[in-house]
C-alpha cells in the first residue's frame, strides 16, 4: 500500500471515531467509504461493546499507551488465524471505538490528540496486516462500497 | 489472567467480523 493509501486509511478512521463520539469536524465531506463505514460499523459496534464490556473491565484504559497495547495484541491475536474478509476489517474500527470511548470515559476529556493517535493506530494495523488484501478485493471504493452500501 | 481476558476479546471479535461476512454474502447472493 502506498502513502496515500495509508492516509486514506487514517481518515476513514479519524472520521469513524469521530462519528463515534458524536464529534463530526464542521464543513467536511466524508467520502462514500466513510459514509458506508460508519453504517456499518456502527451497526456492529453495540454488539462489540456488549460482548468485550466484560473482558474489557478488567483493563484499565487511562492513556492511549494502554489502548495501545491492548490494541496492538488483541488484533495480532484476531488476524493470527491468516482469515482476512471485510466483516473483520470493520471489527478493527468498531475496536478501535469502543478503547476510544474508554479512553474517554477514564479520562473525562479526551484531547484530539489521542483521537488523532488511535486513528494513526487502526490505520497502521489495518495497511500493514490486510493492505494487500484490501488491494486484492477491490480497495475501499471499488470493494468495501459496492459489497456494503444500502441496497 | 491478561492472556485469558484478550483471548476472550478475540473470539468475540473474530465472532462478530465472520458473522458480518456471512450476512454480507447472503444478502449479496
Amino acid at each position: 500500500m502506498t502513502g496515500c493509501e495509508f492516509e486514506f486509511t487514517r481518515e476513514l478512521a479519524q472520521d469513524y471515531l469521530q462519528h463515534v463520539l458524536r464529534a463530526p469536524q464542521p464543513g467536511s465531506s466524508p467520502s462514500e467509504a466513510s459514509r458506508v463505514l460508519r453504517s456499518v460499523a456502527s451497526s456492529v459496534q453495540n454488539e462489540v461493546e456488549r460482548r468485550l464490556e466484560p473482558c474489557l473491565d478488567n483493563f484499565n484504559v487511562a492513556s492511549v499507551e494502554t489502548a495501545r497495547a491492548i490494541f496492538s495484541r488483541v488484533m495480532e491475536q484476531e488476524f493470527g488465524d491468516g482469515v482476512v474478509n471485510w466483516g473483520r476489517v470493520v471489527t478493527v474500527f468498531a475496536f478501535g471505538g469502543v478503547l476510544t470511548k474508554r479512553l474517554l470515559r477514564e479520562r473525562a476529556a479526551l484531547d484530539p490528540d489521542a483521537c488523532k493517535q488511535i486513528s494513526h493506530l487502526i490505520a497502521e494495523f489495518v495497511v500493514s496486516h490486510t493492505g494487500e488484501w484490501i488491494r486484492q478485493n477491490g480497495g475501499w471504493e471499488h470493494g468495501f462500497v459496492k459489497k456494503f452500501e444500502p441496497r | 489472567t491478561r492472556a485469558e481476558i484478550e483471548e476472550e476479546c478475540v473470539l468475540q471479535l473474530r465472532r462478530i467480523g465472520d458473522k458480518l461476512h456471512f450476512q454480507q454474502k447472503l444478502l449479496n447472493l
